[in-house]
């Protein structure tokens, strides 16, 4: 409720966009960590629901009392369009509604609560009894299940809670992890508060399954560099966890990708190959500009495949305080010709203009190697389904307290390019398909999140 | 197919109240009530 909540003032409403004819909405099944995702193939068009009837007297949305039964028309994101029943070819009075919110419901949800449904003002003469027209209008048809609003609310809790520690990407060094506090939780999105930080530091937001959050003691076991406290450090070592310790158990994705690697070494072995060794090439998305694809080198193997990440792009810090982990399993590394490949310009070292710069003589003149291409998550192309041209809403990487209106200017192969409406080509960011910063249309609203509108450049004052 | 419907969506009768009364219809609900 915009009302109630003042963090969600001048939030941008999809609605108008949605009515224009070319408006594709990338499907909620594509966001697997989206709530609901795993359940949206069943929501289709044409089935019915009970939902808020605003076509009467008096209607107030402080005063939510009349329903009647509607037929989904178009589904976009989150947001369906609805037609209630009765209104047969006359479009005057549809709307769009958010599928998963509160004033939608299953056929049946109020006579299970006594309350009758109460035809729109516009036909309410169009038929003396309705029982007849609505027996012939719901018998066959679909609707949803009536766990729906439950399996909704489940979908939106998260694993973690306020007051958790965690390790968290240090946002002004990123080369090492910080320990942080979570101080709010909004959509699954966490907000933490660095250890020892001023109270004017806005601290860093991440969602749940984001691989710039660990759990405690993740950077001690794998070799990462921590800022943190002394009594963190010991307990570290001693491996006994307070209670707002997060654990591993609340990472499954990271778990789940430590089984990976340990599958991955073993295939190595067997085939006599080796992995990643200090010195290779590779090309990698610059973590601090995602637009672009740069030329990288791997500066450290740590332990359990994750790597530390030079980008060739700038001058080398001589604290290696830009060098960035990734895990070896990320699909925001390539192998050298990646970009070359796919006809993707490749940011070239520092000294070399794009377009001059070519693979096989920089390694020569290096004298190193090219991390070879079955090292790579790359080849690994789901059946995503995004498309070019698809409108989602996306966390601006650079400043990710924001979640902003995109559209998805390319795919290559599971790489999506996503652009912020209204700006340059420039603030695009490359994100892999399963990024868990790219939200279905409506989901900001779905989590009382506020959506940053398209960038509008007003006229220059005369 | 109707194989696929039958695993995926099940017949459930869905209680309707109207100011004229109340009845019951037929409807498909996907099986996420499970």
């Amino acid at each position: 409720d915009k009302k109630s909540c003042p963090d969600l003032a001048g939030t941008f409403e999809w609605d108008s966009s949605l009515n224009d004819p070319a408006f594709v909405a990338a499907p909620v099944s594509c966001f697997q960590h989206a709530p609901m995702a795993d359940n949206w193939d069943n929501i289709t068009v044409g089935m019915k629901v009970e939902v808020q009837n605003t076509d009467c007297d008096n209607f107030s949305e402080d005063f939510p009392d009349s329903f009647w039964v509607a037929t989904v028309l178009k589904i976009q994101g989150y947001k369906a369009l609805l037609r209630y029943e009765g209104f047969g070819q006359n479009s005057s009075k549809d709307f769009w509604v958010n599928l998963c919110s509160s004033i939608v419901h299953h056929v049946g949800w109020c006579a299970i609560r006594g309350r009758p449904l109460i035809p729109p003002k516009t036909v309410e003469h169009k038929y003396t009894d309705w029982k007849d027209f609505l027996v012939k209008r719901l018998t066959g048809a679909r609707t949803l299940p009536s766990t729906f609003y439950n399996k909704v609310h489940e979908s939106l809790k998260s694993r973690f809670r306020c007051g958790l520690n965690v390790e968290v990407v240090d946002k002004n060094r990123i080369s090492q992890v910080k320990v942080a506090t979570i101080e709010k939780i909004i959509g699954k999105r966490i907000h933490v508060r660095y250890y020892e930080t001023d109270d004017d530091d806005n601290g860093f937001w991440c969602h749940e399954d984001s691989s710039l959050m660990h759990p405690v003691g993740w950077a001690h076991r794998v070799g990462h560099e921590i800022d943190a406290p002394p009594e963190y450090l010991d307990r570290c070592l001693s491996g006994v966890w307070d209670e707002d310790d997060a654990t591993e158990n609340l990472f499954p994705l990271q778990m789940r990708q430590k089984q990976q690697f340990n599958q991955i070494v073993s295939q190595l072995a067997t085939n006599k190959q080796t992995g990643f060794v200090e010195g290779m090439k590779v090309e990698a998305i610059d973590p601090l500009n995602l637009s672009s694809i740069c030329v990288a080198t791997v500066m450290k193997v740590l332990n359990e495949g994750y790597l530390m990440i030079r980008i060739e792009t700038y001058d080398a810090d001589i604290n290696c305080s830009d060098w960035f982990c990734y895990h070896q399993t990320s699909a925001c590394i390539f192998a050298p010709g990646f970009c070359e490949a796919n006809n993707i310009t490749l940011t070239p070292p520092k000294g070399f203009e794009i377009g001059a710069f070519n693979w096989n003589a920089y390694l020569q003149e290096t004298q190193s190697l090219a991390a070879p291409s079955f090292l790579f998550k790359q080849w690994e192309v789901p059946n995503h389904g995004f498309c070019q041209d698809m409108h989602l809403e996306a966390t601006d990487i650079m400043d990710p307290r924001l979640v902003c209106v995109a559209t998805i200017s390319r795919v290559v192969g599971r790489l999506l390019r996503v652009h912020f409406n209204g700006w340059e080509v420039e603030y695009d960011q490359w994100l892999d398909c399963s990024s868990p910063d790219l939200y279905p249309v409506g989901w900001c609203q779905l989590v009382s999140h506020k959506l940053e509108g398209p960038r509008v450049i007003s006229p220059p004052k005369v | 197919g109707t194989e696929t419907k039958a695993r995926k969506w099940e017949q459930k009768q869905v209680q309707i109240k109207t100011l004229e009364g109340e009845f019951s219809v037929t409807m498909w609900a996907s099986g996420t009530d499970d």
